[in-house]
């Protein structure tokens, strides 16, 4: 594994958008992880809707059948993978582009601009989460957002923070080592693109710690999920 | 040296500061995300919620100094009201690890050595 690697400097992560005052996250995180995806199948950066998931996903939790992705009142990235992959794959901002509110469906099949293969779910271990995000692009990833409302930059390391997940982000890269403005004290880091627009944190994105000694920090291993692409000419 | 690891995070004499700037802090806040409100109630209401915020900044970056913690644009949301608006994650990780075995499958173990 190298010790430092970003997949924005190899093309993979399309821009930071901002999902507005709407909990969206989820689909913000699951057409990231699809165009890191897309891109690596096909060579071409298509940056892809949200809305569409907003409007028309409703799958539900295979093992928990009350909880259904349900536009602004929020989803899960799994469960969007799985209705990508019913549905025959996602259109382009472009073509549906995002309102930051739920709507009507109008989902148009022909034209679909990336489809997912398949995806799956990555263990609490991050040096397998290190793997799957340099072999198979950035990684849908859950989080607890508890210091992300007053986060400016920096490497975020609390002493103290919860593990249930609130928040849906996209991991596309990691670091050997941040200094932190505040302190110089060197902490391997996570780097995350968040989807609250560029004016908020470090341009758009957000670092946590990460190691043996401060694992699962704010419970950023503990729901991982990788997508692939259908490779298209 | 390492942090100690119990610290005071509730201030001492800096209130009286943040009380006096944050009227000032809460105006180039305004200013500089746009921000309007409603009417004079309204604008009261979200100044307190930013002062609680000022606090709550500081708190964080006592207990996260390796960051950079302060004013964003969400600093007159409660954190109640910045949960409701801009998450949006339904499950907890204990429902996600029942998936493991329904759609979502397990990665395989990748080499990571060498």
């Amino acid at each position: 594994l190298p010790d430092d690697f970003d997949w924005r400097d190899h093309g993979a992560v399309g821009p930071v958008k901002n999902q507005g005052s709407c909990g969206s996250c989820w689909s913000f995180s699951a057409s990231g992880a699809l165009e890191g995806a897309n891109y690596l199948a096909t060579g071409e950066m298509k940056v892809l809707s949200e809305q569409q998931m907003v409007d028309c996903d409703h799958e539900c939790d295979p093992s928990e059948h009350d909880s259904c992705d349900a536009g602004c009142n929020g989803g899960l990235m799994t469960n969007a993978f799985s209705y990508l992959l019913k549905s025959g794959g996602l259109e382009s901002e472009k073509d549906y582009p995002y309102t930051g509110r739920d709507g009507a469906c109008k989902f148009d099949k022909s034209k679909i601009a990336a489809s997912v293969q398949n995806f799956s779910v990555v263990s609490i271990d991050e040096d397998q989460i290190a793997a799957n995000l340099v072999k198979h692009g950035p990684l849908a990833i859950g989080i607890n957002a508890a210091y992300m409302q007053t986060y400016i930059g920096g490497v975020s390391c609390p002493y103290i923070c919860g593990r249930h997940l609130d928040h849906g982000v996209l991991l596309v890269g990691y670091g050997a080592a941040g200094f932190a403005p505040i302190r110089l004290k060197e902490k391997p880091y996570w780097i995350i693109k968040n989807s609250w627009g560029e004016n908020w944190g470090e341009h758009g994105y957000y670092k946590i710690c990460r190691g043996s000694n401060v694992r699962n920090k704010c419970g950023v291993d503990s729901m991982v999920s990788t997508v692939t692409a259908i490779h298209t000419s | 040296e390492e942090e100690p690891l119990i610290r005071q995070v509730v201030g001492g004499d800096d209130d009286n500061e943040l009380e006096l700037n944050a009227e000032r802090h809460f105006a180039s806040f305004v200013q500089r995300f746009g921000k309007s409100y409603r009417d004079a109630d309204e604008h009261a209401h979200r100044l307190s919620v930013f002062k609680a915020n000022l606090r709550r900044a500081r708190r964080h970056q006592l207990l996260d100094p390796s960051a950079v913690h302060g004013v964003t644009k969400f600093s007159d949301l409660t954190p109640a009201e910045f949960r409701a608006t801009y998450l949006g994650l339904r499950k907890t990780r204990r429902s996600f690890l029942r998936e493991l075995g329904g759609s979502a499958q397990d990665a395989p173990v990748l080499p990571t050595d060498g």
